[in-house]
């Protein structure tokens, strides 16, 4: 299983569908500060579900949504898709959610709860508490972490 | 299943013990319940020796060799139980050159079980991608991505 | 002494935005009292908004836009009340070239009145140096300083 | 007033005597992971009397003296003295602690409390906040940091 595809439209700094394909080996994002490389991280990180610590970065639904600059109006959802493959199938996950604070997930295009998602992603060996991912600045706060923590990630894996 | 988690445990702090060596180039590291005694609830402590160093208290690691560390950790984790991507966010950015150039040789022996997606400041960083991605606000707060062609390739526009 | 904090706070905002449009090329921020009923109490706010952005929330602000406003605040605070020396950790880590570049021309405009001693892994960094020092380890943790020669003064030598 | 000299013994990687000559300007400090460079800032720290932060370092006098390795006892004292420079005069700042706990300064030779260097320190605008020192990490959370603290630096330099 790997990320092949990630649709986002209203997600943070994406106002415009925006599209990038990726591929199994090494794929390296660079870019100026500000420009939005940690949130292409927090848009996969979204649709399966959220954060695994909680961050400083804004956990109110709202936050997520595109907020509008001088030119551009705040819009009022937020809608990203992430499409994992493997040899032998293809699943397409979708996240929906909506200023007023609604939100729905989708899995191939049937409306589910997040537990379903989670449950199917688990078969195929990606933990729903997402240790896979290392948000920015986090390396260097594992080692003083507490040791319920880091029994935590043990249980997760094992 | 207080079974299963003493095995995790156990080949978890194998892979550990061998990915901080290989990290560091020596040094000893362990994981290791607080409480043997009730391995059901007793919290989790990992302790690490970089070469040559009697380090008592954890927090008293250097920012580069509390990162290698938590490097050493993932990867050890990945290898009990592969996970099939991972995402880095600048995780690179207390290493220096010698400890970054070990932490990249180690992510491309695994780079065929786990597919890699990272974010970096870093040029040498850079140099290990099969695929490069930048980011840009020609509009103000409006990220805009577009693939770039790897200069090994010889040919180096960016796609548009 | 309330007239001499709400007086250093107006000065230090003056400053602020100043040195935070130097560093940003534009943008607007802001230091202001959380409740102006209660100025011996009250909390400060710091509020910057990168060019052409709307932030709301400062948690938003990503890892390189939050340094760089840290590092236009202290140095607001220098201007206001200069201090003859200032140590810096590691503070380039998440700036982006051209954010770096900026700060370290900014630094040069005050190292007349402020002595610097900064730690860097950055080789940008290290190009406006007017001393380098190094640390090495030849006994396993027992640290060795040794100054090195400025490659601009041609020999390159380090001092034993 | 800038830093003229530092010179320690017994501190944290430095168990034999060394010093490091300083001078107005901009001094650089590199080399590799774990050799002691945060150790200098906080030997700078250490003898003007503790840091600013409460940091995950180690708090305790122990922490900071030199506590052996596989070819080396540990040691009983740590030793700093930073000698700060300015047109008319010099002062020299001692700080000695031993294993027991027992901590003394020195001013220009002279034993007094911390609370004599800081006021004299006050008096050449080095504030005791010690706002003027970004340890390795800080610089990233000072923007989400509390009011109450951001008030505290103004107050500082008020
Ligand atoms: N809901 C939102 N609507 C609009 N803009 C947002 C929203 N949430 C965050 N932002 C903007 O996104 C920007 C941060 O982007 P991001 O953290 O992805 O940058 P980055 O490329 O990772 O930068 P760095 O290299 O500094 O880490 C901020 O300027 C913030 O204002
Ligand atoms: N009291 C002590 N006795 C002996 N060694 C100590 C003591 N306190 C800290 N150390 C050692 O000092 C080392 C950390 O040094 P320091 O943090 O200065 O490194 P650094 O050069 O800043 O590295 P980095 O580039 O990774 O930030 C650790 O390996 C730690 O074991
Ligand atoms: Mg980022
Ligand atoms: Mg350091």
């Amino acid at each position: 299983m790997y990320i092949k595809r990630l649709e986002l439209q209203g997600f943070k700094t994406f106002p415009e569908r925006t599209k990038v394909i990726f591929n199994p080996g090494i794929t390296i994002i660079i870019g100026p500060n500000g420009t939005g490389k940690s949130n292409i991280v927090e848009a996969i990180q979204w649709v399966l579900g959220g954060h695994r610590q909680k961050t400083v970065r804004g956990e109110k639904t709202e936050d997520a949504i595109f907020n509008g600059t001088q030119k551009r109006p705040s819009m009022g959802m937020a809608d990203v898709t992430l499409t994992l493959q493997n040899s032998e199938e293809e699943l397409q996950i979708n996240h929906r959610a909506f200023r007023t604070g609604e939100s729905e997930y989708r899995l191939d295009g049937k409306t589910v709860r997040l537990r379903d998602i989670q449950e199917e992603l688990w078969k195929k060996a990606i933990s729903e508490n997402k240790y896979y991912v290392i948000e920015q600045g986090a390396i260097g706060t594992f080692v003083t972490s507490k040791p319920v923590e880091k029994r935590a990630l043990i249980e997760e894996a094992a | 299943s207080r079974q299963r988690f003493l095995s995790a445990m156990a080949e978890v702090n194998t892979y550990f013990k061998e990915l901080f060596v290989t990290l560091f180039k020596g040094g000893t590291a362990d994981v290791r319940l607080l409480d043997e005694n009730d391995p059901l609830e007793s919290g989790v402590e990992v302790l690490a020796q970089p070469p040559g160093k009697k380090v008592g208290n954890m927090g008293l690691l250097s920012g580069g060799e509390k990162s290698l560390t938590s490097l050493a950790f993932l990867f050890a984790l990945f290898r009990y139980k592969p996970t099939p991507f991972c995402i880095l966010d600048e995780v690179d950015a207390a290493l220096d050159e010698a400890n970054l150039i070990r932490f990249l040789d180690l992510m491309k022996t695994i780079k065929s079980d786990t597919q890699f997606i990272i974010i970096t400041h870093n040029y040498r960083t850079m140099e290990v991608a099969d695929y490069i991605y930048g980011t840009t606000m020609e509009e103000p707060n409006v990220t805009r991505v577009f693939s770039m062609k790897m200069e090994k390739k010889a040919e180096a526009e960016p796609v548009a």
